[in-house]
């Protein structure tokens, strides 16, 4: 079992990478990368690791080669059809952002259950009726929903999320859900917490 | 140095403690708490044992005691003034989260460069014109700002924090900031490819 926090830096590994990449770089150290994203060589190491050995003794590790790996581990060759319940401010904000088309995940749909905001469109996206839900989740083959709808409403739509055949959601509700699926809670204070010891470090030195 | 995933771990221990204390309990286990966070107890032991010496023989951690070691090292005592740049959706959405306040980040200010945002209010937050940053920084004693603008506004929006004296950054926008105040980058694919990694593992399990 790989340890989650291992998955997350796979991200952060093939984003720096496919910038080597696009700088014409062959081939990298566990320094190299670890310099860009201000984290240990020696962690580097420890996580691709666990997937095999890629590094050439002296060379270092082959972009072309590691970037492909990880690409198949995180499953970015794939394109991943997400759908994102809540058309509100976060929801709109996570339609429009480049960052998710870029890594191949698109938002195919929107659902709310305010008639006002019902058949608009969000960054050309529309919005359907959460009663759709499962039909539209269906037709249209989503596999990841993303919950950005209030606290109080958040189990009840990973319920129905669950019940469409979704395969995993991205949480923003700030709610712990019970269901089956696989989910993956995102709370962006951990980051103010993060540069909160940063300030309060960099002003003690 | 503490490594950055420790310390983006401590906000992850301080929520788990808080919950545990509201449950009534006064002692737990490095186990107690891996499970609820889904990491292994030894990465537990590993990230407390930068901080000293906690847990008692056989006890395991004493829950009020940690809870306070933990808060003063990531600043939890303290209240931060945030000040959020770009009162567009990702900006408004920030402003009403109701996770900020509940961990002491109260945003005071959202600033724009949009005249018609200027002088209206989100959830209660009044939107500054951003020529009145360095001022309203000072006035409102600010240490933390966040970016929420497009990308191509991202930098000069940095510049214009640093000048105004903030102390930390916390950038949602896709681009690499050169600034000398520390700064934290969000990005939400990471959670997208954990989680479309977790789905691709569970089907083939
Ligand atoms: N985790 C984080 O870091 C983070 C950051 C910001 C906001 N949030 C959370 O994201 C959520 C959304 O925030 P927001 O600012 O976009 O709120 P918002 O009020 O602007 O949008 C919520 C939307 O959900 C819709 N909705 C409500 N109940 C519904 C239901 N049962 N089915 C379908 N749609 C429903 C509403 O009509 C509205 O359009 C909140 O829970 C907030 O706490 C989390
Ligand atoms: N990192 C992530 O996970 C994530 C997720 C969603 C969105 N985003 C990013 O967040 C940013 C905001 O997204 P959004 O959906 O809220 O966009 P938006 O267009 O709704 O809002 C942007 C706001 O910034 C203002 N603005 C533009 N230039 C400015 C300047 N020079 N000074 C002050 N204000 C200025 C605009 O007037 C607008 O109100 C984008 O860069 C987007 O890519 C990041």
């Amino acid at each position: 079992k790989i340890p989650r926090p291992t998955v997350k830096r796979l991200g952060l590994y093939y984003r720096c990478l496919s910038n080597y990449r696009e700088d014409g770089v062959d081939f990298v150290s566990s320094q190299d990368i670890a310099e860009k994203l201000n984290i240990k060589p020696s962690q580097v190491r420890k996580d691709l690791s666990y997937f095999g050995e890629f590094g050439k003794r002296g060379l270092g590790y082959d972009v072309k080669k590691l970037l492909n790996e990880i690409a198949h581990i995180i499953g970015v060759n794939k394109e991943w059809n997400v759908a994102i319940v809540g058309a509100g401010n976060l929801g709109s904000a996570l339609t429009s952002y480049p960052g998710l088309s870029k890594h191949k995940f698109r938002v195919l749909a929107l659902f709310d259950n305010n008639q006002q905001k019902i058949g608009k469109k969000v960054s050309g996206i529309t919005v359907y009726d959460i009663s759709d839900l499962e039909r539209t989740v269906n037709k249209l083959k989503i596999e990841i929903g993303v919950i950005a709808v209030p606290e109080f409403a958040a189990q009840h739509v990973a319920e129905l999320l669950e019940k469409s055949g979704i395969k995993g959601i991205v949480n923003f509700a700030p709610v712990r859900l019970r269901t089956n699926v696989p989910v993956e809670d995102v709370d962006i204070t951990l980051s103010f917490e993060t540069i909160a010891y940063n300030v309060v470090k960099k002003s003690s030195t």
